[in-house]
Order: C-alpha cells, then structure tokens, then sequence
C-alpha cells in the first residue's frame, strides 16, 4: 500500500485523448 | 566435436536466417512488398461484435481483424483474419508476377494460444494461380494440409512447375482442426521466381 | 565436446522459443489475445507534450502512449506508458479466468535507453487478484522487485497457489529506479492455468 495508506480515489474523466479497447462479448477469434 | 567458432557460425547464421522473415526467402504475397487483398469471394469475416473502441466513454465501432492482415507479418495471438465456418477464399494480387514455387502457411503457436489449442487453424487448402481477380477456376498449384501438431510456421512445395507465371493467386481453405464456427488466418506466404 | 547436429538443435529450440514470444507461455493479459485494460485508478499518464502531430502543417494534437501499450508486445525505446510520479495502478482484465501463477515485466534493455540508464523503470510492484473491477484490495497475489541489473525481461512466480481464479488483476508499482518524474511500464504480462 501507498506510504500513510492514503487511498486511490476513482481516475478523474479528463485526460489524454486515447482510443479505449474493451472485450465486451468474449474473447477475439 | 565442434570448436567454439563453429558454434558461434551456426548460432549467427540461425540468427541470420531467422531476421530475414524466418525463411530467407521473399514473400511476393506481403502487404508491404506490394502485395494485397483482391477479394475473399463469398466468404464472410466472422463479426463477433467483442472489442468495443470508445472515446471518452463513448462507443465509437467494433474492431475486427480485417482480410489485409494475413498478408502482414504480425503473428501474436489474435491477429488473424477469421471468417465464417470451414470454408474459405482469399484472392491475394502479389507484388509481381512469379512462377509460384512454395507456399507458407503459419499459425499462431499452440503454446500461446489462450484456449491451449488450434482448432481454428486451417487444415486442408488449395492453392490456385488465377490470370485475373473473376476467374473462377484457376490453375491448382498445389493441394496441402496445415498440420496441427507441426511447426506453427509450415512451408508447402508447389506441384511440378506449372509453367506459367501468375500475378494473382487464391487460396482456398476447405477445413480446419475443429473449431466449429470460424477460421483463422495468421499469415500466408507466396513465395516463387 | 557436442556435434554439429546438437548444436544446431540447440539453436533451434532456443529460436523456437524466442519466436514464442520468448517464453513459451500464453499472456492472458495481451490485448491481441483479448485482454484489456480496465483502468489506472489514480495514478496519471505523464503528459509531456512533446510529440505534436500536425497535417499540413497544422497542429492537430500531442501524442502520448496510452496504458494499453502495456499490454501490447512492442518494447522498443519510447513504446511504454509513463506515469506521474513512482506510485502507480493498472487494473487489466485478462482473456478468460484463470489461476495466475506467473508474472513478467519488460522494460526496454539499457543498452538500448538513449539515456544509458533505465531509472524510469519500476522497482517495488505487487500483483493482486480482484473480484470486480472496483474491488479496492483484492487477494495479493505477490510482491515482487524489478531489477535494473537484471534481464530486460524478469519472470516472477506468484506466491503458493491462491486457489482462487481471477480474470481482473491489478499491478501496482511502489517505487523507481530513481526517475524524478514519472515511471515508464514497456509490458505487463499474466501466466497461469
């Protein structure tokens, strides 16, 4: 864990512009 | 025995052989020699409608491996090129006109393969050399069978020549080792003078 | 003393294997294969804006690497994902749901940074299981140490076999090598059955 255990609060929404890839219906043939 | 210096000839020249696409010899087929993909006839790639490509959390289209990417040289899991079933056609427009002489077929190895196996790899295919994209019937330049348990990458020697020189050549995929609803195809060389 | 013969078959094994993405094991977390990464949590790409795209001469955007290049298996110079600082997350989920028994982290080889030195590489890292992508402390899987003198490419077993299978982990890296500004992950790699 992080020193003093601070916590990892959620990502923030802005941030670089990236394409993002999510397998959402089972793996790729 | 061999003396040091010989095995490090024979550890350079494996290195040698292996940077120069593995086979040493030129693959008139590859997408960035001038090859490329003419048609795939009737058949269709498989859509699994899996990975998602978004922007800021929104949807943007499904990614799918397209027909091109059998003939690049990127063979890591995945990057094949599936279509529906057992059955199918690739017409592949080759960077020049050669005598077709062999043939490569490769395959993602089973020892990476996620499923640990490869039953979507072809097995039995043809190979013919067409005088244009339509021609429905070309000449056959050789029948062959991808072997599951061989080598990922395996090289098949053309029939007798046939001697005549082609600029576009089909491949036609018959079966595969079981996979009971599409095909994949890491990569297809075609190799000649 | 060997003969010819054997020292050719050892330099073939030792290429066949190379050529499987040099250890031989599937990488459930490899994005081709149908891994993903599902978030970095807090930590932040380090954003350098350096390198500017433009057409036309017109500036478009400037590029930086995302943290999928983590899962994808190109580990030349620059080919990583920077993040601000020494402390960092990634949470991936992997192909299919496995045990994890095995871990890799790549990072550019030294002799290759243009610097001479690879400080922006991690150094103290945990791997964890997690149920749910939300899940804030999963099962630790093992905690591990990159070691700048070591091997460009580390295996690390994860500890006894949790007996549980996951299909999301999360990396966390403690420390650097002694980078001020941010720490460089080139590939992150899960094994097991």
């Amino acid at each position: 864990p992080p020193p003093g255990g601070t916590p990892c609060p959620p990502p923030r929404l802005h941030g670089p512009l990236h394409l993002v890839l999510s397998y959402v219906n089972g793996p790729p043939p | 025995g061999i003396t040091e210096a010989q095995a490090l000839a024979i550890v350079n020249n494996a290195l040698k052989l292996y940077s120069q696409d593995r086979t040493g010899m030129v693959d008139f087929a590859l997408e960035s020699g001038g090859g490329s993909i003419l048609s795939t006839r009737c058949s269709e790639t498989y859509e699994t409608k899996t990975a998602l490509i978004s922007v800021f959390g929104i949807p943007l289209w499904y990614h799918s491996q397209s027909p091109r990417i059998v003939i690049q040289p990127d063979i890591y899991p995945g990057n094949c090129w599936a279509f529906k079933g057992s059955q199918g056609y690739l017409v592949v427009r080759l960077s020049m006109m050669i005598y077709p002489t062999a043939f490569t077929i490769e395959h993602v190895p089973k020892t990476l393969s996620p499923t640990g196996n490869i039953t979507s790899a072809p097995k039995d295919f043809s190979v013919y050399g067409l005088d244009s994209e339509y021609q429905e019937e070309g000449m056959l330049l050789g029948q062959f069978v991808y072997d599951q348990e061989g080598e990922s990458l395996q090289l098949f020697q053309a029939m007798k020549s046939p001697g005549k020189a082609f600029q576009i050549v089909e491949l036609r995929i018959f079966s595969n080792w079981g996979h009971p609803e599409y095909t994949c195809l890491y990569r297809f060389r075609v190799h000649g003078e």
